[in-house]
């Protein structure tokens, strides 16, 4: 029931 | 023209340790300042950033600033031929497309070098924001490696609950369920040992064990482990290099669907 989410929808591309 | 001494290969071979079991390749960042490294691993769920002062170095210069792209199993290739008390020198030209690994023998006798293509590798540069966070753990490095094997055979994800009085870590699968507590402790005699929290807001968290198990390959750098969490973001794991720096590990977490 978990997802994983991924590091880039947390820190934004520069 | 770049150039990099450090007295003992030691410290390099465990940085390359803890960075290859998640990047295949990665861009060492050189400027005045030192090096750094920032690279996701290949399915975007964690990030290292590691960063090594000029200041940690025995000898240190750097011209111009240099991205260099290795492979790091060919990097690991040439840490293998170095010992541990060799002296590591990194130099490469301005431009260059090669790096060369020099490591010489503690009596001088023995001195080898090593070219390595570099590569060019796409970046991708994370901001990575300034956060206060809700909690920060900080703990005996090897008992969180030990946490996390542990754990890792229960089940797939770790749920890490942290509170005022301590840390919880928790897996459970077909097997069973696995607890593990940790209080904070009383005494601060023996700092290495110690296990310290400070807390806003208590926080619980569920991450994928084979992350972790995987930033634990940093143990031997360092005594303690710095755990950094807040609701809803990634958590930070960091492990100081003495002298010379931090491998910082962020790993986005697990979400209820």
């Amino acid at each position: 029931k978990h997802r994983q989410t991924a590091i880039t929808n947390f820190f934004p591309n520069q | 023209m770049f150039e990099a001494r450090l007295n003992t290969s030691q410290v390099l071979k465990k940085v390359l340790d803890a960075i290859k079991d998640l990047l295949n390749e990665a861009t060492f960042d050189c400027s005045d300042s030192g090096i750094q490294l920032q690279a996701m691993d290949n399915s975007h769920v964690s990030l290292v950033s590691l960063s090594l002062r000029s200041d940690g170095f025995d000898k240190y210069r750097c011209d111009r600033n240099l991205s260099m792209g290795m492979n790091l199993a060919n990097m690991a290739k040439i840490m293998k031929c170095a010992n541990n008390d060799d002296t590591l020198t990194m130099k490469a030209q301005d431009n260059a497309d090669t790096v060369t690994f020099m490591f010489e023998s503690q009596n001088q006798e023995k001195v080898s070098d090593y070219e390595m293509k570099l590569m060019n590798l796409d970046q991708e540069h994370l901001g990575i924001p300034e956060t206060d966070y809700a909690c920060v753990v900080r703990m005996p490095a090897m008992e969180f490696a030990r946490i996390c094997r542990d754990l890792s055979q229960f089940g797939e994800s770790v749920v890490i609950s942290c509170t005022k009085e301590g840390v919880k870590f928790s897996a459970s699968g077909d097997a069973g369920s696995a607890n593990i507590k940790l209080a904070q402790t009383s005494t601060v005699d023996k700092e290495d040992e110690s296990v310290v929290i400070e807390m806003q807001e208590p926080v619980t968290l569920t991450f994928a064990c084979r992350y972790l198990n995987s930033f634990t390959k940093a143990t031997p750098l360092c005594n303690q482990v710095q755990l950094s969490m807040s609701a809803d973001v990634p958590l930070v794991v960091e492990y100081r290099i003495p002298d010379l720096g931090h491998i910082r590990y962020y790993l986005a977490p697990k979400i209820e669907d």
